[in-house]
Protein backbone atom coordinates (compact mmCIF):
# COMPACT_ATOMS: atom_id res chain seq x y z
CA UNK A 1 0.00 0.00 0.00
CA UNK A 2 1.30 3.35 -0.74
CA UNK A 3 1.88 5.61 2.04
CA UNK A 4 -0.92 7.96 3.25
CA UNK A 5 0.78 11.74 3.29
CA UNK A 6 -2.21 12.91 5.20
CA UNK A 7 -2.00 10.70 8.18
CA UNK A 8 0.58 12.46 10.51
CA UNK A 9 2.14 8.95 11.99
CA UNK A 10 3.18 8.14 8.10
CA UNK A 11 5.00 11.44 7.91
CA UNK A 12 6.77 11.31 10.94
CA UNK A 13 8.07 7.81 10.86
CA UNK A 14 10.25 9.00 8.08
CA UNK A 15 12.32 11.06 10.68
CA UNK A 16 15.98 10.30 10.31
CA UNK A 17 15.93 10.16 14.30
CA UNK A 18 13.71 6.70 14.11
CA UNK A 19 15.68 5.14 11.44
CA UNK A 20 18.23 2.51 14.32
CA UNK A 21 19.82 0.85 10.93
CA UNK A 22 22.35 3.87 11.12
CA UNK A 23 23.29 2.17 14.55
CA UNK A 24 25.06 -0.90 12.29
CA UNK A 25 26.62 0.70 9.85
CA UNK A 26 30.31 1.74 9.62
CA UNK B 1 33.42 -22.64 18.32
CA UNK B 2 33.69 -21.12 21.28
CA UNK B 3 36.80 -22.39 22.83
CA UNK B 4 38.13 -18.88 23.49
CA UNK B 5 36.81 -18.56 27.11
CA UNK B 6 38.46 -18.80 30.69
CA UNK B 7 40.01 -15.19 30.28
CA UNK B 8 39.39 -13.38 33.52
CA UNK B 9 36.33 -11.04 32.33
CA UNK B 10 36.77 -6.76 32.23
CA UNK B 11 33.71 -5.45 31.84
CA UNK B 12 32.56 -2.00 32.27
CA UNK B 13 29.65 -1.33 35.34
CA UNK B 14 26.31 -2.10 33.87
CA UNK B 15 27.30 -5.21 31.63
CA UNK B 16 25.17 -7.95 32.16
CA UNK B 17 25.78 -11.88 31.94
CA UNK B 18 25.14 -12.91 28.39
CA UNK B 19 23.59 -15.79 29.48
CA UNK B 20 20.52 -14.08 31.76
CA UNK B 21 19.82 -11.66 28.67
CA UNK B 22 19.83 -14.17 26.30
CA UNK B 23 16.47 -15.77 28.40
CA UNK B 24 15.01 -12.41 28.90
CA UNK B 25 15.31 -11.27 25.39
CA UNK B 26 14.88 -12.58 21.57
CA UNK B 27 18.70 -12.74 21.37
CA UNK B 28 20.59 -15.86 21.58
CA UNK B 29 24.14 -15.74 23.58
CA UNK B 30 25.78 -15.48 20.56
CA UNK B 31 24.12 -12.41 19.19
CA UNK B 32 24.10 -10.32 22.27
CA UNK B 33 27.63 -10.86 22.73
CA UNK B 34 28.19 -9.87 19.01
CA UNK B 35 25.96 -6.89 20.46
CA UNK B 36 28.53 -6.09 22.88
CA UNK B 37 30.76 -5.80 20.55
CA UNK B 38 29.00 -2.52 18.62
CA UNK B 39 27.91 -1.25 22.42
CA UNK B 40 31.68 -1.22 23.02
CA UNK B 41 32.07 0.56 19.55
CA UNK B 42 29.23 3.18 20.16
CA UNK B 43 29.98 3.59 24.00
CA UNK B 44 33.60 4.80 23.94
CA UNK B 45 33.12 7.03 20.86
CA UNK B 46 32.95 9.91 23.23
CA UNK B 47 33.36 9.07 26.38
CA UNK B 48 35.55 5.69 27.18
CA UNK B 49 33.18 4.55 30.20
CA UNK B 50 31.43 1.48 29.27
CA UNK B 51 28.07 3.22 28.91
CA UNK B 52 26.47 5.40 25.95
CA UNK B 53 25.80 8.89 26.51
CA UNK B 54 23.42 11.08 24.38
CA UNK B 55 26.18 12.28 22.48
CA UNK B 56 27.27 8.59 21.33
CA UNK B 57 24.24 7.56 20.83
CA UNK B 58 23.31 11.20 18.41
CA UNK B 59 27.27 10.55 16.54
CA UNK B 60 26.24 6.82 16.28
CA UNK B 61 23.08 7.98 14.43
CA UNK B 62 23.65 11.09 12.41
CA UNK B 63 27.67 10.54 12.40
CA UNK B 64 27.48 14.20 14.43
CA UNK B 65 27.58 14.23 18.78
CA UNK B 66 26.04 17.66 18.39
CA UNK B 67 22.73 17.33 16.38
CA UNK B 68 19.66 17.64 17.93
CA UNK B 69 16.84 15.01 16.65
CA UNK B 70 13.81 15.49 18.66
CA UNK B 71 12.58 11.37 17.63
CA UNK B 72 16.32 10.52 18.51
CA UNK B 73 16.29 11.85 21.84
CA UNK B 74 12.90 9.91 22.60
CA UNK B 75 14.42 6.86 21.69
CA UNK B 76 17.58 7.31 24.12
CA UNK B 77 15.03 8.23 26.60
CA UNK B 78 13.08 5.27 26.24
CA UNK B 79 16.34 3.07 26.07
CA UNK B 80 17.32 4.41 29.17
CA UNK B 81 15.17 2.92 31.39
CA UNK B 82 16.55 3.92 35.23
CA UNK B 83 16.51 7.11 33.12
CA UNK B 84 20.09 8.28 34.70
CA UNK B 85 20.82 9.73 31.59
CA UNK B 86 22.95 6.86 29.87
CA UNK B 87 22.57 3.53 28.47
CA UNK B 88 24.28 0.32 29.88
CA UNK B 89 24.94 -2.79 28.55
CA UNK B 90 21.40 -4.32 29.54
CA UNK B 91 19.19 -1.52 28.72
CA UNK B 92 21.00 -1.45 25.24
CA UNK B 93 19.93 -5.30 24.48
CA UNK B 94 16.48 -5.17 26.38
CA UNK B 95 15.68 -2.45 24.12
CA UNK B 96 17.46 -3.48 20.70
CA UNK B 97 15.29 -6.99 21.36
CA UNK B 98 11.65 -5.34 20.63
CA UNK B 99 13.61 -4.29 17.43
CA UNK B 100 14.52 -7.69 16.73
CA UNK B 101 12.54 -9.48 13.31
CA UNK B 102 11.15 -12.21 15.97
CA UNK B 103 9.74 -9.62 18.44
CA UNK B 104 6.15 -9.56 19.56
CA UNK B 105 3.86 -7.57 17.34
CA UNK B 106 2.57 -5.90 20.46
CA UNK B 107 5.51 -5.27 21.83
CA UNK B 108 6.70 -3.09 18.61
CA UNK B 109 3.68 -1.46 19.03
CA UNK B 110 3.58 -0.54 22.47
CA UNK B 111 7.10 0.54 21.90
CA UNK B 112 5.86 2.93 19.71
CA UNK B 113 3.32 4.35 21.27
CA UNK B 114 5.47 5.00 24.15
CA UNK B 115 7.81 6.91 21.68
CA UNK B 116 4.52 9.17 20.63
CA UNK B 117 3.06 9.26 23.96
CA UNK B 118 5.87 12.66 24.34
CA UNK B 119 4.78 13.53 27.70
CA UNK B 120 4.29 9.94 28.88
CA UNK B 121 0.33 10.45 29.98
CA UNK B 122 -0.54 7.30 28.62
CA UNK B 123 -2.22 9.21 25.49
CA UNK B 124 -0.68 10.42 22.51
CA UNK B 125 -2.28 13.87 22.10
CA UNK B 126 -2.87 16.06 19.56
CA UNK B 127 -0.62 18.75 20.75
CA UNK B 128 2.43 16.07 20.99
CA UNK B 129 1.61 14.79 17.17
CA UNK B 130 1.35 18.69 16.51
CA UNK B 131 4.91 18.82 18.37
CA UNK B 132 6.53 15.70 16.06
CA UNK B 133 4.98 17.40 12.77
CA UNK B 134 6.35 20.46 13.30
CA UNK B 135 10.10 18.55 14.63
CA UNK B 136 9.88 16.20 11.28
CA UNK B 137 9.71 19.55 9.33
CA UNK B 138 11.97 21.30 10.91
CA UNK B 139 14.84 18.45 10.19
CA UNK B 140 14.04 18.36 6.54
CA UNK B 141 13.49 20.89 3.49
CA UNK B 142 9.54 20.39 3.49
CA UNK B 143 7.79 23.13 4.27
CA UNK B 144 3.47 22.86 5.11
CA UNK B 145 1.50 25.70 6.66
CA UNK B 146 -0.03 25.60 10.00
CA UNK B 147 -3.86 24.96 8.01
CA UNK B 148 -2.17 22.32 6.21
CA UNK B 149 -0.66 20.99 9.57
CA UNK B 150 -4.40 21.39 10.83
CA UNK B 151 -5.77 19.11 7.84
CA UNK B 152 -3.43 16.32 8.35
CA UNK B 153 -3.79 16.09 12.09
CA UNK B 154 -7.38 15.92 11.14
CA UNK B 155 -7.60 13.33 9.22
CA UNK B 156 -5.67 11.37 11.37
CA UNK B 157 -7.62 11.91 14.84
CA UNK B 158 -10.76 11.14 12.63
CA UNK B 159 -9.08 7.45 11.72
CA UNK B 160 -7.24 7.24 14.99
CA UNK B 161 -9.51 8.47 17.97
CA UNK B 162 -12.34 6.52 17.84
CA UNK B 163 -13.87 8.09 21.15
CA UNK B 164 -12.76 11.39 19.94
CA UNK B 165 -11.38 12.36 22.41
CA UNK B 166 -8.55 14.58 20.94
CA UNK B 167 -6.13 11.89 21.95
CA UNK B 168 -5.05 8.43 21.27
CA UNK B 169 -5.38 5.61 23.76
CA UNK B 170 -3.10 2.44 23.64
CA UNK B 171 -6.53 0.35 22.48
CA UNK B 172 -7.10 3.02 19.77
CA UNK B 173 -3.52 2.74 18.63
CA UNK B 174 -3.58 -0.87 18.69
CA UNK B 175 -6.29 -0.33 16.37
CA UNK B 176 -4.79 2.10 13.71
CA UNK B 177 -1.39 0.51 13.84
CA UNK B 178 -3.10 -3.09 12.98
CA UNK B 179 -4.96 -0.76 9.94
CA UNK B 180 -1.40 0.70 8.95
CA UNK B 181 1.22 -1.95 9.33
CA UNK B 182 3.86 0.53 7.38
CA UNK B 183 4.06 2.61 10.67
CA UNK B 184 5.92 -0.04 12.27
CA UNK B 185 8.40 0.00 9.82
CA UNK B 186 10.94 1.51 11.83
CA UNK B 187 10.48 -0.69 14.38
CA UNK B 188 12.37 -4.15 12.71
CA UNK B 189 15.57 -4.19 12.20
CA UNK B 190 16.56 -6.97 10.04
CA UNK B 191 20.46 -6.29 10.89
CA UNK B 192 19.57 -7.44 14.17
CA UNK B 193 19.28 -11.17 12.28
CA UNK B 194 22.81 -10.87 10.92
CA UNK B 195 24.34 -9.00 14.12
CA UNK B 196 27.11 -12.25 14.28
CA UNK B 197 28.03 -11.85 11.03
CA UNK B 198 28.14 -8.06 11.20
CA UNK B 199 30.63 -8.58 14.41
CA UNK B 200 32.80 -11.69 14.09
CA UNK B 201 35.14 -10.68 16.56
CA UNK B 202 32.96 -11.59 19.63
CA UNK B 203 34.17 -15.29 19.02
CA UNK B 204 37.74 -13.83 20.18
CA UNK B 205 35.96 -12.34 23.19
CA UNK B 206 33.34 -14.66 23.87
CA UNK B 207 33.42 -16.29 27.73
CA UNK B 208 30.70 -18.66 26.85
CA UNK B 209 31.74 -22.34 26.54
CA UNK B 210 29.65 -23.10 23.75
CA UNK B 211 28.34 -20.43 21.62
CA UNK B 212 26.96 -21.87 18.67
Amino acid sequence: AKPNPMNAFELISTSQGLDLSALFEE
Amino acid sequence: MGCFHSKPSQHAAGYEDPVALASDTTFSVSEIEALYELFKKISSSVIDDGLIHKEEFRLALFKNSKKENLFADRVFDLFDVKRNGVIDFGEFVRSLSVFHPNAPLEDKIDFAFQLYDLRRTGFIEREEVKQMLIALLSESDMKLSDDVIETILDKTFAEADTNNDSRIDKEEWQNFVLRNPSLMKNMTLPYLKDITTAFPSFVFNSEVEDVA
